[in-house]
């Protein structure tokens, strides 16, 4: 799971029986209380006392595999929407694909959108409008435009892209990296009589810190432990076995997957230097990393890409999602989408793209067009939306 | 931190979390619900009553107790400028 927390927006992805909805009037007491954001009294569950009002909300999940074992409003998809109407005014909740199939749901809210309002005194309704600031309308219509977010969701992974993904697989290809990077200082040893330093970066450790690391920071530390308990034992023939704590700490097994399974090469360090990954491999299996790409040349202007995968057979799962412009790499959405598709090589997929409309129609359409066309995939469903002031394309594929 | 300042992201790690045994045997259901809640239009145009930092103001312990609710735990967070990334549990 992952939140993303922007200054005026909040992004949470969360998976299996988290109940996500169930922090929503929370969410909007902390922006009205501690980010400061206009405030009304509303008729929200967990009687917070003020609720931020927001802009706009999208709630959105692939069908689940086992809804029954789901909790709180998330048992249905009509649930889920009951308690979004009755905290928001107008939304509209949308089922998408085949019923009897892949499909997908989606809640949304257009801009301005108001709370249901308590069935309160009158008395009640003068302090809420006390605490209501109103929006001055060239900030209300600040358009949206250049926000886009692409998320392809799979199921049925290949077992041997799946298999990457366990901790035993992560562990011997960690061990692996660590007997090389031995096996390097020893040669360098013996024939040059010096110490070879790591590649990389230098990170700098402070408590549960690791301060201003590329993105193999993690790895140069995890080689150079490594290195120096060979060190000690220089006339050993082998490195000390592998140390319990760093074959099965997530934060270090999740950057050797990372690495190891090209996710690391999706924005690369090499044209994006600021850009960081921070990822977790889960005991037995299971996958979570977290991107953030500051655009080059662009202060203003830092994105995410988030990957969570379930590589059991039986449920197997992996899920991408971005909101890099494509403007900002020059790469194209069909490029990244074949990217992620060479590491998990899933039996099905969807693609979902929600842009705002823009001034970039007509590069729109030809992306549009080249996503019809997914080497080793056979396109299923296309169904676009239209919503107010994003448009929606949602594709189905299929292995073929 | 000042590296911020630079535009470098910031990586710090929830130890307390991590040192637990995080098992995920029990996982059976990949599909994520996906929230996406806009305060305002843009970073652009926070309204003034917000923080200049707007949401970026809230400590890392208000978003726990939030996470608490969701059944969350947060692993490790990168911070940068515009976004702070919280990688969390389950």
């Amino acid at each position: 799971s992952s939140m993303f927390v922007f200054p005026h927006k909040l992004v949470l992805k969360t998976c299996g029986t988290t109940t996500l909805l169930c922090g929503l009037p929370r969410m909007l007491e902390i922006a009205a209380l501690e980010a400061g954001f206009p405030y009304v009294k509303a008729d929200l569950p967990q009687d917070v006392p003020a609720a931020a009002t927001p802009h706009r909300v999208f709630y959105s999940r692939k069908n689940y595999l086992y809804p029954d074992q789901q909790r709180g409003p998330h048992r249905s998809w009509r649930d889920e929407v009951r308690y979004l109407d009755k905290m928001f005014m107008g939304g509209s909740a949308y089922m998408i694909g085949k019923m009897n199939g892949e499909h997908w749901y989606l809640y949304i809210t257009g801009p301005g959108t108001q709370l249901t309002p308590p069935a309160t005194p009158e008395e009640d309704r003068l302090e809420t409008k006390m605490h209501s600031f109103q929006i001055p309308e060239k900030l209300n219509n600040v358009t949206d435009s250049g926000d886009e977010t692409l998320e392809i969701l799979m199921t049925d992974l290949e077992e041997t892209n799946a298999r990457q993904f366990y901790l035993d697989d992560a562990s011997a290809i960690a061990k692996d990296n660590a007997r090389r990077a031995y096996d390097l200082r020893k040669d360098a040893v013996a024939h040059l009589g010096v110490i070879p330093e790591c590649n990389g970066s230098d990170p700098s450790i402070s408590g549960n810190t690791l301060v201003d690391g590329k993105d193999d920071a993690r790895f140069d530390v995890f080689a150079q432990t490594s290195v120096e308990h060979s060190a000690l034992n220089s006339d050993e023939d082998e490195p000390l076995s592998f140390s319990q704590e760093l074959s099965t700490e997530g934060h270090t097994l999740g950057t050797v997957v990372t690495e190891n399974s090209g996710l690391a090469d999706l924005y690369p360090t090499s044209k994006y230097p600021d850009a960081r990954i921070d990822s977790y491999l889960f005991t037995p299996c299971g996958y979570s990393a977290n991107g953030v790409v500051p655009v080059p040349d662009d202060v203003e202007s830092t994105h995410y890409w988030t990957v969570h995968v379930t590589p059991e057979p039986q449920c197997s799962y992996a899920s991408f999602e971005t909101n890099v412009p494509t403007r900002a790499t020059g790469r194209s959405t069909v490029d990244v989408v074949q990217h992620v598709l060479g590491i998990f090589k899933p039996g099905r997929f969807s693609v979902t793209l929600f842009e705002a409309k823009g001034d970039n129609d007509s590069t729109s359409a030809k992306w549009d067009k080249a996503m019809e066309r997914i080497k080793g995939y056979r396109r299923v469903d296309r169904i676009v939306h239209d919503l107010e002031g994003y448009e929606l394309v949602f594709r189905y594929f299929e292995r073929e | 931190p000042s590296s911020l300042a630079n535009g470098t992201p910031h990586l710090t790690i929830n130890k307390e979390i991590t040192a637990l045994d995080l098992d995920s045997s029990c996982a059976f259901e990949g599909p994520e619900k996906l929230l996406e809640v806009w305060f305002c239009a843009s970073e652009q145009a926070l309204p003034p009553t917000a923080s200049p930092l707007g949401l970026k103001v809230v400590s890392q312990d208000a978003w726990k107790k939030m996470l608490d609710l969701v059944n969350c735990k947060v692993l490790s967070v990168v911070e940068s400028r515009n976004v702070d990334a919280y990688l969390l549990s389950e």
